[in-house]
């Protein structure tokens, strides 16, 4: 038996938001841990982990590991019909071919419960190494989901250069060309506004942008996105959810042939 | 611009 109850169920939808795009059906692993996701888009370029902690359930129990293969698409179908300020409960039985997504309004004057069918999913899982990268920039998340947009109506791939100064952004497309550089700052009454730049040597990477602009649909849940890169290997562009886990996602580089 | 890499060419699978 797997169930799990999230106050603010809305958090689930905004998940389902930024992972729908990339990639159309995956497993969901349920185990005493929590609730975990890793699946690659159809291309095999990127990648999305997500985990969200049972200690950050109001209410978390999962007798047996548990694989929930869904259409990310349907599910958010199904959380598209909860209410912002609803309790979500999710259900399952161990052997069964379903989940149960049960919304409960604040004043438990409405609930409502839709039965997602389970799908059998092939997925391959990669094991991803503990790295300790060259250089990893923390900002806000709407700043880096900004510069993601503008440079898009320019270029499809963006060269991220972290140097100490900063960290700039430059594309060049058929139109003409364009760079933002962001430069660290801190501000202690804002802290979601502060930029840290961690550089342990400086390190440029060229990505696809149409990439990075599906991990921005993430930004609703965090302030800040954290990007880690090193010397030709993929970027981690990370979201965390504050006392529950994360999001990241890992794209892989373009390499001048 | 570049050629685009896989992720299996980076991570091994489990």
């Amino acid at each position: 038996m797997f169930e799990a109850r999230l106050t603010q169920g809305v958090l689930l939808r905004k998940l389902l938001d930024s992972m729908k795009d990339l990639v159309q059906d995956a497993n969901f692993d349920c185990s005493s841990t929590g609730f975990a996701l890793q699946a690659m888009d159809s291309s095999h370029v990127s990648l999305i982990h997500m985990q969200l902690r049972s200690d950050g359930f109001d209410h978390f129990r999962c007798d047996r590991n548990l694989s929930m293969g869904v259409s990310l698409n349907n599910m958010a179908k199904i959380l598209k019909c909860m209410g912002n300020d609803d309790v979500l409960t999710m259900k399952a039985e161990d052997q069964g071919d379903s989940v149960t997504f049960m919304f409960e309004s604040a004043n438990q004057e409405r609930i409502s419960d839709f039965e997602l069918k389970l799908m059998d999913i092939d997925s391959e899982q990669l094991g991803i190494p503990d790295t300790d990268y060259s250089a990893t920039v923390k900002m806000p998340s709407a700043e880096f989901a900004r510069i993601c947009k503008d440079l898009s109506t320019i270029g499809d791939t963006v060269l991220i250069a972290v140097t100490k100064d900063g960290v700039r952004f430059s594309t060049t497309g058929d139109i003409g060309s364009a760079n933002v550089t962001v430069r660290s700052h801190s501000n202690v009454d804002k802290p979601e506004e502060q930029v840290v730049i961690d550089m342990q040597e400086p390190v440029a990477l060229t990505f696809a942008l149409r990439y990075l602009n599906s991990f921005a649909k993430a930004t609703p849940l965090s302030n800040q996105v954290m990007i880690s890169m090193s010397k030709e290997l993929p970027v981690v562009v990370q979201y965390r959810i504050e006392d529950m886990g994360h999001i990241s996602y890992y794209l892989a580089p373009k390499i001048e042939d | 611009g570049g050629r685009q890499m896989g992720l299996a060419s980076f991570y091994r699978g489990t």
